[in-house]
């Protein structure tokens, strides 16, 4: 979760 | 996608804008810094090695293709347009961009998000991001006047990391409840670099003065 959230960013 | 993101993310958008729109409409970079550029294009290439490969939303690839394209362009005109070129404050933009590298590499593969190859350069780039505006901020030290583009270009680009923050604390709090140092600590640097700059700006805006930063 914490990587996936880190990765829906710019 | 929260407000605070997509300001920030727009924020960005625009100060590429005006830089953008200072470069063709002036047909001059004077006083910005190549190596700065530079810096953003090994970021943005770093950081969006995942552009073909996962896929978020179409916001997220194209303003990734945006990013990567306008960042490739403005090197371009610094390094190549014919006329733009010329006024490229060669002398002045000294800083030595390549140090900076190499410590953010290491740091990187000492502190990754994840121990694989795209992780450790998605760590990279967002170390890189952080100090990628010192050759700006000493070349504007160097200046001796900022033209208004430039400046609302530095203050956009320093801007847009500051709502990112607002936006994380923001997740934290009605989302994920989950600390990422990485962004963070890196965004809070970034951001810090800016503060004087910042200080600068705004009392040369409120005084209706030039801008200036003292040597």
């Amino acid at each position: 979760a914490a990587k996936e959230s880190s990765h829906d960013e710019l | 996608m929260n407000i605070f993101r997509l300001a920030g993310d727009m924020t960005h958008l625009l100060s590429i804008v005006v830089l953008l729109l200072k470069i063709r409409t002036t047909k001059s970079c004077a006083g910005i810094s190549l190596k700065t550029q530079e810096l953003y294009v090994i970021v943005f290439i770093t950081r969006y090695l995942d552009l073909f490969t996962r896929y978020v939303s179409f916001y997220n690839t194209a303003m990734k293709l945006v990013f990567i394209g306008t960042s490739v362009a403005i090197v371009w005109y610094m390094r190549l347009h014919k006329v733009v070129k010329q006024t490229y404050s060669r002398d002045e933009d000294t800083f030595k961009h390549y140090l900076l590298i190499p410590p953010c590499f290491i740091l990187a593969l000492l502190i990754p998000l994840e121990f694989t190859v795209t992780e450790i350069l998605w760590s990279f780039s967002i170390y890189l991001e952080a100090v990628a505006i010192l050759p700006q901020l000493l070349l504007l030290q160097r200046s001796s006047n900022i033209d208004n583009l430039t400046g609302s270009y530095v203050f956009l680009l320093g801007a847009y990391r500051a709502l990112y923050i607002v936006n994380w604390v923001y997740r934290f709090f009605t989302e994920t409840h989950k600390i990422r140092w990485i962004p963070w600590i890196s965004g809070l640097v970034q951001t810090a670099l800016y503060a004087d700059f910042f200080y600068y700006y705004i009392k040369s805006w409120k005084n209706h003065e030039k801008l200036r930063l003292p040597a």
